[in-house]
């Protein structure tokens, strides 16, 4: 289960990114290629939402979660038609 | 849709609605199925060039390239990337990976809210009329986030964001399923930000009514629609072997031949434990043959029971509500003669199909009637209050239409949504929250062409304190689940009244400042608000911030039963002026409880000039009362001529 990858959103503090990163995008990619070598970002987010959503194994995630501006990693949710 | 247009008032009052070339410039973003382009719903004749800061875009992708897009029809995406992670790639056989519909849900949903007018749609014959959305010269734009394995909030959170990039002025979500923290839900999270930018946000309240506390999207800057019912029904008979009538409803499209036919119930037709709930395969068609056969509600889809039947070689079908539905009954396009009955009606029939050896039974198929007194009544499917996320703010926001609501179709599929239902119709009638919140939406966009400089808070609060909780007749708003009056945790602030919704006198206004002072009062950390609203921001910790100080148009609150005592609440609010220049306003606070104490200071609030803000507190003392007692109020202010009402609930 630990290696069984899922889809999380990662939200990030836009404020904390470091001036190395000329473009939010390339500061969101550096973040996801810290924590694993072979994980594919889904879509970066900038209007809504600071960040990025991937498929990350529970063990990347966590280790994400724990890096500088991060604010948070959540699982993603399914939502139904009503 | 047909008859909502008529039930809201819209075709009486072309002189208070606003012009056509303002409503021409409100774009209306439907997140959901995608759209069948070809639907005479998206006809764009007599509009005139798409608004000048539109930045959308229409998609190409299987059977479906820009040349679908209109001037009705302006934007078409689709966001697929989540769901294909997850799901594997999109089987194109199966399903389009484009913007096009292949449910039906966003067809219908995005014709409600601003479809043009079609004249002569029907769905066999039922419900005739002229077709239209609420705004009918509105835009649309289908954002289509929702596949055959569902809605994934990653798909969801990207559409937003191109949705409030691209500049639509409404955004409409009929789904829900997030998490009950805000910062958790990616619709509560989108809607912020959209909502930030001016954008109005109406979401479904959810179909888990009528269990309390059953609630979806009750974030305070999402506008959260209830369903009610129409003036119109549907009846087709049951007539017994006895010569007992008991009245159903059905859309089913062929004739009946009325005569009486053997008939049986399905829990004694078949080997399974639940044979009576007709699911697939467990009929027995040697004991079906030719007969009608009497259905439980529950579990599988009502039209697929009516399959079930037809498969085992069943000549029709009476499909009985259980407990868990009461009198509800919700008309459906079955493939054979069908009809819904209620509770009662069910257990009645049950016991002559028990008692008499030789049982049998016709049903008799009506067609369409309108003119249905009470009306509207709250659905029972509807989700209710109260809001266990936040007690403090009333959800529901209000009711508008959710049952046997006609829209346009898709043309991949039949009426019924089944696999075996080859028929295919332009418009179809389907009930629940997602037909009433695009309802709003495109009310909404109405009364932001009417007053473009109102912010979202503003339009919500002039729907809210202009709906009704009262008939022509005086009496008050029905609870088809329990047949009494409803609530205002069953119906919010009421049933939408559109045309008193234009000029309200008086709005509760509310900033992105305002829900951030909220989410102060939630004991949101910083690095949950980040994640929600995108910035840093750092609740005062010498400032007491108070759910109940939010500018809601509502007031709720939750006491502890077991305080001993009575417990007091203290609201402050503030109305803006948006009628006419001068007026002096009245506040009338009443209780239906003797355990609420309501007192309004101060009591008269005088206007000079427009756009005047105004402030006063609401306390509200409730006595001790045992858990789960629930009380309720409302406050009005008036100055003769218009009057802005507020829902109170209480419960312990």
């Amino acid at each position: 289960q630990q290696q069984e990858r899922r889809t999380y959103i990662v939200h990030m503090a836009k404020s904390q990114m470091p001036a190395a990163f000329q473009h939010h995008a390339h500061w969101y990619d550096s973040s996801l290629k810290s924590v694993s070598g072979s994980a594919q970002m889904i879509y970066s987010y900038d209007t809504v939402v600071h960040g990025f959503s991937a498929r990350l194994t529970a063990e990347e995630a966590g280790s994400l979660e724990a890096r500088h501006g991060i604010l948070a990693v959540m699982p993603e949710l399914r939502y139904e038609l009503h | 849709t047909t008859r909502t247009p008529e039930f809201l008032g819209l075709d009486k009052s072309s002189s208070l609605l606003p012009a056509s070339e303002s409503v021409n410039e409100v774009v209306v973003g439907v997140l959901d199925t995608g759209v069948w382009p070809e639907s005479k719903s998206f006809d764009d004749t007599g509009l005139g060039a798409v608004p000048s800061g539109w930045r959308g875009a229409c998609e190409s992708g299987t059977n479906f390239t820009a040349a679908n897009c209109n001037r009705k029809l302006i934007g078409a995406r689709f966001f697929s990337k989540g769901y294909e992670a997850t799901m594997g790639p999109i089987d194109v056989s199966k399903e389009s990976k484009s913007a096009r519909d292949d449910d039906g849900h966003g067809t219908h949903t995005a014709s409600t809210a601003a479809g043009s007018a079609v004249d002569g749609a029907s769905l066999f014959g039922y419900a005739p009329g002229t077709a239209r959305g609420m705004a009918t010269r509105a835009r649309v734009a289908a954002y289509k986030v929702c596949w055959l394995g569902g809605c994934f909030s990653s798909d969801i959170l990207a559409a937003m964001e191109k949705a409030v990039v691209d500049g639509v002025n409404v955004l409409s979500l009929s789904l829900g399923g997030g998490s009950p923290d805000f910062y958790r839900d990616s619709v509560a999270i989108g809607a912020f930000a959209a909502a930030e930018k001016g954008i109005f946000v109406s979401c479904s309240a959810g179909n888990a009514g009528p269990s309390s506390m059953s609630l979806s999207n009750v974030a305070p800057w999402i506008t959260t629609v209830g369903a009610g019912t129409l003036d119109r029904d549907f009846p087709a008979y049951v007539t017994l072997g006895n010569g007992k009538n008991f009245s159903g409803v059905s859309l089913y499209s062929g004739n009946s031949k009325g005569t009486l036919l053997p008939f049986v119930y399905a829990g004694n037709v078949s080997n399974a434990t639940n044979g009576n709930l007709c699911m697939m395969g467990t009929l027995d068609p040697a004991k079906v043959k030719g007969k009608i056969v009497l259905c439980d509600r529950g579990v599988n889809a009502r039209v697929q029971k009516g399959s079930v039947v037809q498969l085992a070689g069943g000549a029709g079908m009476v499909l009985a509500n259980t407990a868990a539905n009461g009198e509800e009954l919700v008309a459906d396009a079955h493939l054979l003669p069908a009809t819904a009955v209620g509770e009662k009606s069910g257990d009645a029939i049950k016991m002559y199909l028990f008692s008499d050896p030789n049982p049998t039974a016709t049903i008799l198929f009506e067609g369409t009637k309108v003119g249905i007194q009470p009306s509207p009544v709250v659905a029972a499917f509807s989700s209710r209050g109260p809001n266990s996320i936040t007690p403090a703010v009333l959800k529901p926001d209000m009711i508008a239409p959710g049952v046997n609501i006609l829209a346009g179709w898709t043309g991949g599929i039949g009426p019924t949504g089944l696999a075996v239902d080859d028929r295919r119709v332009a418009f179809n009638i389907i009930s629940g929250t997602s037909m009433s919140c695009p309802h709003v939406s495109g009310l909404a966009a109405l009364l932001k062409a009417a007053h473009p400089d109102w912010s979202p808070a503003a339009i919500r609060s002039a729907l809210m304190t202009t709906a009704y909780v009262a008939y022509k007749n005086g009496g008050k708003l029905q609870d088809v689940a329990t047949g009494k009056d409803s609530t205002p945790f069953d119906h919010g602030a009421g049933h939408v009244d559109p045309v008193s919704a234009l000029n309200p006198g008086l709005v509760y206004d509310l900033t992105v400042e305002d829900y951030l002072g909220f989410l102060c009062g939630l004991n949101y950390t910083s690095s949950q608000i980040n994640t929600l609203a995108r910035r840093n921001y750092t609740c005062d910790p010498s400032k007491s911030y108070s759910l109940y100080d939010l500018n809601y148009p509502s007031f709720a609150a939750s006491f502890d039963s077991t305080s001993g005592g009575p417990t007091t609440i203290k609201y402050t609010r503030t109305l803006t002026n948006v009628g006419a220049a001068t007026g002096t306003y009245k506040a009338t606070a009443s209780s239906g409880s003797a355990g609420l104490k309501i007192a309004v200071v101060p009591d008269t609030l005088s206007f000079s000039k427009a756009g005047e803000k105004k402030s006063f507190t609401v306390t509200v003392t409730g006595s001790a009362m045992p858990a789960s007692t629930n009380a309720f109020g409302q406050l009005e202010w008036s100055d003769g001529k218009q009057t802005v009402r507020s829902p109170m609930a209480f419960s312990w």
